[in-house]
């Protein structure tokens, strides 16, 4: 069973998750009609921008981040603001939002100067979390133990976050085996998605420069 | 707006609690 204080905590991310979300004005853009390649692409960029605003609200409330050292609060948002971005996407793409929006989105990355090499990897992800029918609860502790990574670069005090990241990830593996007695490869198979999410920096990285160049 | 700024300079304003866009 989890501990009271465990319990806290988790309702605590919990609550904070609730709270990280795009403001309305700009995902109702999202949504509209079919638009030009330029269109999405600024669509996208302000999304992406939007995201890292209110992911950094939500990582302000995790435990103990603001009383780290200031850089290093920055280097882990630097060091994970993409990855926090692609599990927000792949969360959003398996929820059941009305096809006809999941298929809108999908159109809008597709038709934004995106190469389809890294078109490919993005669903492939998509549907690799869909398959395993994540919870709130999952989403909300995968997304602090992203951001609280202690082997990010630039960080000076790692110790510091490693303290941070373990009670997340003993309450992330005691929540999978309470919730997937059945499955006792679940824990394993939401860290392994988080290994598959690191993939994504590269990726990034290289479509910006790809974006730059068209 | 905030589009324009790099990562790292929209993440330090928002830490600090500033989103003039």
């Amino acid at each position: 069973e989890f501990t009271q204080k465990q319990q806290d905590l988790l309702r605590h991310i919990l609550d904070a998750f609730s709270k990280y979300r795009i403001p309305q004005e700009v995902t109702k853009k999202l949504l509209q009609q079919r638009s030009s390649v330029e269109e999405n692409f600024l669509l996208l960029t302000e999304t992406a921008t939007s995201h890292v605003q209110v992911l950094v609200e939500f990582t302000k409330k995790l435990p103990g981040f603001q009383m780290l050292d200031h850089e290093d609060q920055i280097a882990l948002l630097k060091g994970s603001a993409v990855e926090a971005m692609f599990l927000r996407s792949a969360q959003i793409f398996s929820r059941k939002i009305p096809s006809q929006q999941s298929e809108l989105l999908e159109d809008r990355i597709r038709h934004s100067g995106i190469a389809e090499e890294y078109i490919v990897p993005m669903f492939n992800f998509y549907r690799s979390i869909g398959e395993l029918k994540m919870t709130q609860e999952e989403y909300s502790l995968l997304t602090a133990i992203t951001i609280l990574s202690p082997d990010r670069s630039f960080v000076k005090n790692r110790e510091a976050i490693d303290r941070l990241q373990e009670p997340l990830l003993e309450i992330l593996q005691k929540y999978c085996k309470l919730n997937h007695p059945d499955d006792p490869q679940h824990f394993a198979r939401l860290l392994g998605r988080l290994t598959e999410l690191r993939t994504f920096n590269h990726h990034h990285s290289n479509m910006l420069t790809s974006w730059r160049i068209n | 707006p905030a589009s324009n700024l790099g990562l790292e300079d929209i993440i330090r304003k928002a830490l600090m609690g500033k989103y003039d866009d």
